[in-house]
């Protein structure tokens, strides 16, 4: 998907 | 021992109804607090998070926390022989490799046991934060899913833009154009037909439709979808379950190419 950032960037790793 | 029984047993059925399709496979985490799971679609770009709290159960036993790693569309074929009205079990041992769900007619004239074997599942836990966000909509979740679909006849991508007056979701495709804006309205007698616009501040952001459409299998789970929104930051398409939790969605935005 163009211009579809992924979740995990977000998020901090538990 | 986990053990946890819930007179609405369908419930669980449209639980993984409106998560096989994003996630393979996925492990439940059983605690004293409840019954939960977070996973990450395949491609990594949405994220589902649920949770049913024990109290919601009409029976909640855990002596030890427990990961059940299960094939999420396994369990929803067995969970599709429950009958509607049916009261569910779930029974699984602390170091069992596998998890039962007993179902129980109303009028205990027929009583089933189906067992799905336990995988193990290498998942990746993510820390999610509270956050305020610029504008939450509260909505019909039908319309929602309406609109979703509506608009994917038209394009790939949805603009959803809050203001104070309403919500306007705009679309743009090969064939044409789309836009559909609802006003905030309250309703006495119907509360959830009504359209509840909480803003900070205006908000405007890009999404695949093809996640907000998948997200709205979770539709039959409540009358009303609660979409968060802030700039640059993951949407949150939340369904809540009376008296026992909710299931929500994050999504990030697109950027523009």
């Amino acid at each position: 998907l163009p211009g579809q950032r992924g979740i995990k960037s977000f998020f901090a790793k538990k | 021992m986990f053990e946890a029984r819930l007179t609405q047993g369908v419930l669980l059925r449209k639980l993984l109804d409106s998560m096989k399709d994003l996630v393979q496979d996925a492990n439940f985490d059983c605690s004293s607090t409840g019954f939960a799971l977070q996973a990450m679609d395949s491609s990594h770009v949405s994220l589902i998070h649920m949770q049913l709290r024990s109290d919601g159960f009409d029976h909640f036993r855990c002596d030890r926390n427990l990961s059940m790693g299960v094939s999420l569309n396994n369990m929803a074929k067995i969970l599709k022989c429950m009958g509607n009205d049916d009261v569910l079990t779930m029974k699984a041992e602390d170091q069992g490799d596998s998890v039962t769900f007993m179902f129980e007619s109303a009028n205990q004239e027929r009583i089933s046991d189906f067992e799905l074997k336990l995988m193990d599942i290498d998942s990746e836990q993510l820390g999610i934060p509270d956050t305020d966000y610029s504008a939450t909509v509260k909505m019909p979740s039908a319309e929602f899913a309406r609109i979703c679909k509506d608009l994917s006849t038209i394009g790939d991508t949805v603009l959803i833009a809050v203001t104070k007056d309403g919500v306007r979701f705009s679309t743009t495709g090969d064939i044409g154009s789309a836009n559909v804006t609802v006003r905030s309205h309250s309703n006495v007698d119907k509360p959830e037909e009504q359209v509840v616009i909480d803003m900070q501040e205006p908000v405007a952001l890009t999404f695949a439709l093809r996640y907000l459409n998948s997200f709205a299998k979770a539709t039959p789970l409540s009358n009303q979808v609660m979409i968060s929104m802030s700039k640059e930051l993951p949407v949150v398409v939340q369904y809540r379950i009376e008296d026992m939790g909710h299931i929500s969605y994050y999504l990030a935005p697109k950027i523009e190419d």
